[in-house]
C-alpha cells in the first residue's frame, strides 16, 4: 500500500 | 491514527480552546459593576495575542482544507478540519470586530507584515512541491506558511514584557502539538510502508525549532516557579 501524500493528517 | 498523532491533535485543539477562553473572559468583563481580577489584568495590559499570527493561521487552514468537500478521509478528520477553520476565522473576527476584544489588542506592538511571510512561502510552494496542481501547490503553501506563522506571535511575546498566563499556555500548547507530530511521523515511518514525506517533515521540523527558545524559558520559569518572561 503506497501513500503518495500525507493528506490524511491535519 | 497513533497515540502521538491523537495527542498532537488534542494539544492543538486545547490551544484553540485556551484562546477562545481568553476571548470569552475579555468579553464577559464588559458591563460588570464589580472588578473581575482576571479581566482587569487582561484589559489593563494588552491581550498579547498577535492578530497577524491568527490571520496567517486562518489562511493556512483555508488553503490546506480545500479538499474538505472533495476528499473524504474520516469523520474525525472532517470534524477537526471544520473546528480549525471555524475557530481560526472567528478568532480573527473577534480581534478585528468585537467592540471589547478589539480594545485589548495592542496594534502598535504587533507590527509584523504578513507579506514578508506569505510571498516567500507562495514562491517556495510553486518551486518545491510534490505535484504541480492548484490544490497541491496550495497545500504545500499551507505547510510552509504554518511553519513560520508563529513568528509574529513570538516577536510580540518578546516585546510584551508582561506575558499573560493564558497567552503563555497557548504558545506552549502549539509548540507541544508540533513536537508530538514529529513523534507521529517517526512512528509512522517505522510502522507504515512507503511513508516518506520530505516536504511535510522539513517544514514541520523548522516549525518546531522556532519554539525551542520559547520552550527553554517556559520550562525554566516553571522550574524556578516565577512568571514567564522572555529576554529582550
Amino acid at each position: 500500500k503506497s501513500q503518495p501524500l500525507a493528506h490524511d493528517e491535519l | 491514527m497513533n497515540i502521538f498523532r491523537l495527542a498532537g491533535d488534542m494539544t492543538h485543539l486545547m490551544s484553540v480552546l485556551v484562546l477562545l477562553l481568553k476571548i470569552h473572559t475579555i468579553k464577559s468583563c464588559a458591563g460588570k459593576s464589580y472588578p473581575c481580577s482576571l479581566c482587569f489584568i487582561l484589559l489593563e495590559s494588552s491581550s498579547g495575542i498577535s492578530l497577524k499570527t491568527q490571520e496567517l493561521y486562518a489562511l493556512v487552514f483555508a488553503t490546506r482544507y480545500l479538499d474538505i468537500f472533495t476528499d473524504f478521509i474520516s469523520v474525525y478528520n472532517t470534524i477537526m478540519k471544520l473546528i480549525f477553520l471555524g475557530s481560526s476565522f472567528s478568532i480573527v473576527w473577534y480581534i478585528r470586530r468585537h467592540k471589547i476584544v478589539r480594545r485589548s489588542y495592542d496594534k502598535d506592538q504587533d507590527t509584523f507584515r504578513h507579506f514578508f511571510l506569505v510571498l516567500p512561502c507562495l514562491l517556495l510552494a510553486l518551486i518545491i512541491n510534490e505535484k504541480f496542481t492548484f490544490k497541491e501547490v496550495l497545500w504545500t503553501f499551507s505547510l510552509y506558511l504554518e511553519a513560520v506563522a508563529i513568528l509574529p506571535q513570538l516577536i510580540l511575546l518578546q516585546r510584551t514584557r508582561n506575558i499573560d498566563n493564558l497567552t503563555g499556555q497557548y504558545v506552549f500548547l502549539l509548540g507541544a502539538y508540533r513536537a508530538l507530530y514529529i513523534l507521529n511521523w517517526i512512528y509512522r515511518y517505522f510502522t507504515e510502508p512507503h511513508y516518506v514525506h520530505w516536504i511535510t517533515w522539513i517544514s514541520g521540523l523548522v516549525q518546531t525549532l522556532l519554539y525551542a527558545d520559547f520552550f527553554y524559558y517556559y520550562f525554566s520559569s516553571l522550574k524556578n516557579n516565577v512568571k514567564l518572561k522572555l529576554p529582550a
